[in-house]
């Protein structure tokens, strides 16, 4: 199971994109 | 359902829900009190919704929703939703397709050229590369349709379409997106659907590839 | 609807879809000459699931369905899929927030532990913030409720229990879990269901939360 895994397309930097998104656009809002 | 929906403008995810709106007729508006990093962080905020992001939709008999796909269905119609099971089923594939095959390269792609993220060359390559599996699979599905699922347009090109946007306004120069004729016709009616341009306006492909700029 | 479905074995994707059929009774078989890495490579395959992800769904009238809450959706029933469009738009809320909020944390986490990806500390860190605070507002959402749709176990609780799997197995030590007394009830509820239990076996909740190990 471990093997397959590894082949699974997993968004990891999701964190890092939506962090940058948020402060992005809250900076336009303020 | 009509109701308020929260967001920060020029929001694609949100774009979905106002789209959507249109086709059904739902009473959709947006409160323009709501400040991004304010109100969403406030106590009564996420009493309703305990994650604080946006887009959110409250009902106006109080319902709360919150992540963009399912606020789309709630204010959609059945048209857009699908008739049957089956149907629902190609939709739901599509609106999934979109979050989990074009999201994460267009962010990775777009947002260094929007100076929204660090740029990381390998990651970009990547992301490119995954940007054309995703257009070629949508090409081929394409190929004998005019619309994703059925006759009428649905959610799943409502999806899809708002998820290309940043590519095809950033990024997608006409030589890029060449290989994918049946993807660049579906996305140019979708853009000049009325209720489509009611709440994007006039959308002008991407004429030269966005560069990373320092 | 029945047919085929292509996958590998512990798949917890595929649990999702297995699950769904073992509510609705649809006829789902996997297909046991199914080689991974091979037969999802394939021309044959490539030409019904052009992107070569698992799982993936050919109904016994040849319709080719990909992601697997779409699988899931087709293989349902009312009660799963929700009887009203707003039951539904609820329901696709917390099968996107399953994918949004806890797939990419718990990966990040639970990976390294299994050896499958490098460790790394920031990245661990993170992760294990993101998974307290999905699982803070599956707390509170389920304080006043027994299933997270409706009075009824629906694909919003398969889907989410179903992604929360290895958290639960490998990291989530009652000192950890602890704070998520909600979402442990509902947990064990669903694991306990006879339909859920025919397809996941006999589940052990994680006693000590697994490190990377190098």
């Amino acid at each position: 199971m471990a093997l397959e895994l590894a082949h699974e397309n997993i968004w990891f930097d999701k964190w890092r994109a939506d962090d940058a998104e948020r402060q992005f656009y809250e900076n336009k809002a303020q | 359902a009509s109701g308020t929906l929260y967001t920060y403008p020029e929001n694609f995810r949100a774009f979905k829900v106002l789209i959507s709106a249109q086709y059904s007729g739902s009473k959709v508006n947006v409160d323009s009190n709501f400040v991004f990093g304010e109100t969403n962080k406030s106590e009564a905020f996420l009493k309703k919704f305990p994650l604080g992001k946006v887009p959110a939709f409250e009902t106006s008999d109080g319902k709360c929703i919150f992540e963009s796909n399912a606020i789309s269905w709630a204010v959609a119609n059945e048209q857009l939703r699908g008739k049957s099971a089956m149907d629902q089923a190609q939709i739901v594939s599509w609106m999934n397709f979109a979050d989990n095959e074009i999201l994460p390269a267009s962010c990775t792609w777009v947002f260094p050229c929007l100076g929204i993220m660090q740029f990381n060359k390998g990651n970009s390559e990547r992301a490119k590369e995954d940007v054309k599996k995703a257009l070629g699979a949508l090409n081929t599905h394409l190929l004998p349709r005019t619309f994703l699922v059925g006759e009428r347009i649905s959610l799943a090109d409502i999806s899809v379409c708002c998820t290309l946007l940043h590519l095809y306004q950033y990024v997608l120069e006409p030589a890029f997106r060449k290989p994918f004729q049946n993807v660049n016709r579906w996305f140019t009616t979708m853009i000049n659907q009325p209720q489509v341009k009611a709440i994007i306006g006039d959308f002008k492909l991407c004429e030269k590839m966005a560069q990373f700029d320092n």
